[in-house]
């Protein structure tokens, strides 16, 4: 089992070497990364040692090896399918996203409860009525459900997702959703990162 | 000076505190925080430590407390003001979007190229075109910008940002900005939070 805080470090490692990759280059230092993602630097070692690929001292991993093995991590050649629900600004913003791919990420079908809404297309995805949800959940076995409705709607669609047998819930409404425990709900709050953002701009000295 | 990692938790654990407040709670644990945020329990007490706030063994922390104390350091009273260039879905919805308030965060004001958008409110703020961007974050003196931008135009309006007196840009186009050494720049990418979701929905098991 690799601890959370190391899980959630390997994607952007994976952006890194995408990014270095790209430009051609053979080699990159666990220093380079660590800069970039403003971390220490033998966190950056430990992390990948953990999926057992080895550096060159003085040299740092090879690109394409270390690309490899993220890939074979982060499960990149599986298609990792979801269904987002709510259609408003946020939702439209995610499903029109080209960011999710690099992870193979796809969000397949959009839901929402506007009528001036179902039957319109972003890009390949179509907006469905949220009635369809659940037997097309239950069909296409989706696990993973983006949640981007009003806060007041959130639990009552959590409830239908779960029935519909999801198994995370990425939650973007300002609302606590109760679920069972072999439900994984993941809230993502932008305010939180902005008030970091805030914070490493100010970088409190509190002696 | 507060280490990055600890700067990332705090804002996580005011948004708790305010709940437990909120529903009239006296006391927390830290083991209630590290529960709720899937993390380890003598962390978040070394966390609250380095604020200088005190618990109490078997009780927890006094919710009063905490609060203020976590208060002043995220500095709540004083508003944050920021501009946020590129009024298009995910504009609209970072513009709209209420969470923000509970930090002190404040959008004052929203830029676009559109002719259609200029002039439009989103609430109290108002779409201004992005010739005005400049003068006004110079006489209101602004020093966070959001860049809600296509990918093709961020580096030209983080340039135009960065002269205008930028200090932070916190930057969702698929694009890597370059900023002088003293400016600050976050690079949000959800398809990252969404591939740490995935991950743990699967915690692999290396082994
Ligand atoms: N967590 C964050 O960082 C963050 C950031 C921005 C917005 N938000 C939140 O995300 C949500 C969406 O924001 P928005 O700006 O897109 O709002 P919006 O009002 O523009 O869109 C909401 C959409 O949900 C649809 N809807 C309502 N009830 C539904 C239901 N039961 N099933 C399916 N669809 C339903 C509406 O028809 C609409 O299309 C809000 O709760 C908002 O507070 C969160
Ligand atoms: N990082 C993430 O997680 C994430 C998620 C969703 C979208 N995005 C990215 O965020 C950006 C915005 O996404 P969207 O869905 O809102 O796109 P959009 O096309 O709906 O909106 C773009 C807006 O920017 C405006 N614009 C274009 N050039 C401008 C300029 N020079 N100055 C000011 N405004 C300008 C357009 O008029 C439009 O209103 C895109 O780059 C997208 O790839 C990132």
């Amino acid at each position: 089992k690799i601890p959370l805080p190391s899980l959630k470090r390997l994607p952007k490692y994976y952006s890194i070497v995408c990014e270095y990759y790209k430009e051609g280059k053979e080699y990159i230092k666990s220093s380079e990364i660590s800069k970039k993602l403003d971390i220490d630097e033998t966190q950056v070692r430990k992390d990948i040692a953990l999926l057992n690929c080895a550096g060159k001292p003085k040299v740092g991993f090879n690109i394409n090896e270390l690309k490899r093995y993220l890939e074979e991590f982060l499960d990149i050649n599986n298609m990792k399918d979801s269904f987002l629900i709510g259609t408003g600004n946020l939702g439209l913003a995610i499903a029109k996203y080209n960011g999710f791919e690099k992870y193979g990420l796809n969000i397949t079908a959009l839901f929402d409860t506007d009528p001036h809404k179902i039957g319109l297309k972003v890009g390949e995805k179509e907006i469905f009525h949220v009635s369809k949800f659940p037997d097309l959940a239950q069909r296409m076995r989706v696990k993973i459900i983006i949640l981007a409705v009003p806060r007041e709607e959130a639990q009552k669609m959590a409830d239908i997702a779960v029935k519909a047998g999801a198994k995370a819930i990425w939650n973007f409404a300002p609302a606590n959703i109760d679920v069972p425990k072999d439900v994984l709900v993941i809230n993502q709050d932008l305010a939180t990162d902005f008030m970091v953002l805030w914070l490493q701009l100010h970088n409190k000295d509190l002696s």
